[in-house]
């Protein structure tokens, strides 16, 4: 599991059993006090889970996850995204109205809010040095049926000290030291198995979790660096991933931040909305394309995309 | 699948927006050194213990705490 910070935003993501969401009115109320006392923009989303029997309050389905977060926000959406009888992916996401979401249980008043701060957090909230890179770009492979070669990497050996210097014995053995070479790492091997790794590259990010055990084997990886390029881009990061953990199946999903779309000729727009399903398809051999689904948000374009090997 | 672990993460992002106080800090180039950053340790662990998450490491630059955590 891992937590990243940044002055104006939260980015946690946690697996097993934990229960994330319990602590978001926790969050808030520390938002609050840290002088961030309105929500710009919240997205809650997970794969469908393997064990689902198994989760705690409010995590037991997804209507309760939803009725959660409605009870905090005042404008959410929720998404089923991919096949239903297959593996498919769940969104929550809060559209900034007026630039700004209320919360219910926190900021009771709306008109409350003095006209002075409304003002400024209009004229704040397109500043890229307090919120909104104008190219945020957040790209998420999830993976499972992971080669049992290629998982064995994450395992922890006889004798090797777990921690972090096996996490450094992982970095190394499998590559994943090569996603970025210029990145600071930070990654720690589990006993008896698993791995997690953060990685800081000067304001983003990439991190890795992997379960390795065969019958229920996941990794993930999940980044918002800068990938000049385009789709073209997230197609050289997926393959590259991808043939660290060769898993059997996998889903993509972009999330793209179009600032400037309205001020692009429709047809540029429309290509920019197309997820890098084909780049990625055209790059793996053997992998076939199973699903490609695009949505459209509130100043953000969203692509999800899986695949499946023919072993 | 007795005692398997479920690796599929919930993911949550959190953007911000801060009062009018926070927006002066800002404008005079001090806010990178508050709003969130600004934190104290154990406030992220109380936190962290409704998650059922305990903090690992800690890794930082100059805009981004990166935490890496159990389970």
């Amino acid at each position: 599991s891992s937590m990243f910070v940044y002055p104006h935003k939260l980015i946690l993501k946690t697996c097993g059993t934990t229960t994330l969401l319990k602590a978001l009115p926790s969050m808030l109320r520390i938002a609050m006090r840290a002088g961030l006392n309105r929500v710009w923009r919240l997205f809650y989303s997970r794969k469908s889970f393997m064990f689902p029997d198994r989760q705690h309050y409010p995590h037991n389905g997804w209507q309760e996850e939803v009725s959660f977060l409605d009870d905090l926000f005042l404008e959410g959406s929720a998404y089923l995204v991919g096949k239903t009888n297959a593996d498919h992916w769940y969104l929550y996401l809060t559209a900034p109205q007026d630039n700004y979401c209320t919360l219910k249980s926190i900021v009771a008043d709306a008109s409350a809010l003095s006209e002075l701060t409304r003002i400024e957090a209009r004229r704040h909230a397109s500043d890229p040095r307090l919120l909104q890179p104008e190219d945020d770009q957040t790209v998420e492979i999830l993976m499972t049926d992971l080669d049992r070669d290629a998982a064995q990497a994450f395992y922890h050996r006889l004798g090797e000290k777990d921690g972090h210097v096996g996490g450094h014995r992982v970095d190394a053995e499998t590559g994943l030291d090569k996603i970025d070479r210029t990145a600071q790492m930070d990654s720690y091997l589990f006993s008896p198995c698993g791995y997690s790794l953060n990685a800081l590259s000067g304001e983003n990010y990439f991190t890795v979790h992997v379960t390795p055990e065969p019958g229920y084997s996941y990794a993930s990886f999940e980044t918002n660096l800068p990938l000049a390029g385009g789709d073209r881009a997230v197609s050289q990061l997926v393959r590259q991933v991808v043939d660290i953990f060769r898993p059997g199946k996998f889903s993509v999903t972009v999330f793209k931040s179009l600032e400037h779309a309205n001020t692009q000729p429709a047809e540029e727009t429309v290509a920019a909305k197309l997820p890098a399903a084909k780049d990625i398809a055209s790059q793996l051999k053997g992998w076939g394309l199973t699903d490609r689904i695009v949505y459209e948000f509130d100043g953000y374009h969203f692509g999800f995309a899986s695949f499946e090997h023919a072993r | 699948a007795e005692g398997a672990f479920e690796g599929p993460e919930k993911l949550l992002e959190v953007w911000f927006l801060p009062n009018a106080d926070a927006v002066h800090a800002q404008c005079k180039g001090t806010f990178a050194e508050h709003g969130l950053r600004a934190v104290r340790r154990e406030v992220w662990d109380a936190m962290l213990d409704v998650v059922r998450c305990k903090v690992l490491s800690v890794i930082r630059t100059e805009s981004v705490d990166a935490y890496l955590l159990s389970e």
